[in-house]
């Protein structure tokens, strides 16, 4: 599952993060791969610049195996494909190979003993988040209950059917999740029910309220859901991953 | 000028916006160039996507010039060149063209009718953000006051470096503005207090605090300085304008 949105801040990391960790608390067995340069997913699971030695770029370029480029994280149940700067070059060096958008989905076949692989993207829609596309079952939005993200998400939805169309027409939406949600701001709230009643089941019931100590959880290292499980940021985490299994288990 | 951080969703546009929207206010004669393809500056300035015939996207690639790309704003002495989807597409079209990242740059000679140009850029550090560090003079940096953004600012750092020795000596760096600043969050304000000891006098002391109504104004096309101009967000961006020209001045 591909979690993405090309406009910065949405909390796509954060839900890569927590919605891996709740699943992996749930008894999956979960792969996160970073597939951002900024590496904020490797950071969040305390994944220190050293032990990032194979990262995911190796893998996509055919330097390693994903399995070398794979690492347990603190979480049981949980590992991760991490990233650094270096992953930003591979837009670069993929340019004129053959199939440099299926780079990640050839992996697929490494990835066989996870029950849920979730892909945290960079904030653009270039090579690695088509990348991430073109290698998922379906794709997770999480979206900022703001006007400039709204505006985004119908170039989003555009470019999902593209790729349906021209390269994986398994490709699903997965569904929209509502993150950020400021209970006392009108606009959010009008924005919560415009997606609502526009998206209808597609919208997640579960949405995420904005909540200090999701941003807190990065600098030690640790999920929210392990550094503050109490929170109302990790309890939303927690009923996401729920309603995420009932999702599948009622396809 | 540009406002670039390759941290996704820290106020780079709203800072663009209004920055620009102040400048001009003071009296001085002002470009916005939208350099993202999500287009969020030109929404935020009113600019409808039928007004968007010849984008910046179009001058790059040398298809018209920049005054042809160029329109007024609703904000006296504010133009805009600005952008929509296609200009993603300027990454990939000028991969094989020789100093792809000179060619904003070039474009300088058709500035000159302005005292300042303000860039804002896309969160990444591709080619446009590249193009936009080459053909300016300094760079803005928004920060916000969270762990995950404090954690990319080395990166940008080192990368305004590489860009001062292998293209552009005379880039400088503007300073850094605090952005979302909220005052009843205690790693926030650790973070202000690590960076003001840390770059000094590089952190600009106007800071931004959080304030709704910067959300709210991009829903209605108007800069927050036209929309609340008596709003917190409002006055710490004209106050910001202040400190920017007491600086070039004080140069
Ligand atoms: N529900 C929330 N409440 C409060 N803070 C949050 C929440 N979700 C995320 N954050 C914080 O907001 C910032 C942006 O979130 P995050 O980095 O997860 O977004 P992103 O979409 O991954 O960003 P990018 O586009 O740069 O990859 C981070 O500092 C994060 O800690
Ligand atoms: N000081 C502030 N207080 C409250 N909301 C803000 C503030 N500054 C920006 N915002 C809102 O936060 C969101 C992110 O800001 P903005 O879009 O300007 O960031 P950005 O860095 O340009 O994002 P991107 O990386 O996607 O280009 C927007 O919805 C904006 O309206
Ligand atoms: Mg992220
Ligand atoms: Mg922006």
């Amino acid at each position: 599952m591909a979690v993405a949105n090309q406009k910065g801040g949405v909390g796509k990391t954060t839900t890569a993060i927590n919605l891996a960790t709740a699943l992996a608390a749930c008894g999956e067995r979960v792969l996160l791969i970073d597939l951002d340069p900024q590496g904020n997913a490797s950071t969040g699971l305390g994944i220190s610049n050293k032990q990032r030695g194979l990262t995911i770029y190796h893998a996509l370029l055919g330097q390693a195996t994903l399995a070398q480029a794979t690492q347990p994280t603190a979480v049981p149940g949980l590992h991760i494909s991490p990233s650094n700067p270096d992953l930003a070059a591979a837009e670069v060096e993929l340019i004129d190979q053959p199939q440099r958008e299926q780079r990640l989905a050839r992996l697929r076949g490494d990835m066989q003993n996870y029950q849920t692989v979730v892909i945290d993207c960079p904030p653009s829609l270039g090579l690695l988040t088509l990348n991430a596309l073109i290698a998922s079952d379906s794709v997770l939005i999480p979206l900022q209950a703001e006007f400039f993200a709204l505006e985004g998400l119908s170039q989003l939805l555009r470019t999902i059917e593209r790729v349906q169309k021209t390269y994986h027409p398994a490709l699903k939406l997965e569904g929209i999740v509502l993150t950020m949600l400021d209970r006392r701001n009108r606009i959010s709230m009008q924005i919560e029910q415009d997606v609502r009643q526009h998206f209808a089941d597609k919208v997640y019931s579960t949405s995420v309220p904005r909540n200090v100590r999701l941003s807190e959880a990065p600098s030690h290292g640790r999920p929210a859901l392990v550094y503050d499980v109490n929170c109302a940021g990790s309890q939303s985490y927690i009923q996401l991953a729920k309603e995420y299994l009932q999702r599948q288990r009622g396809q």
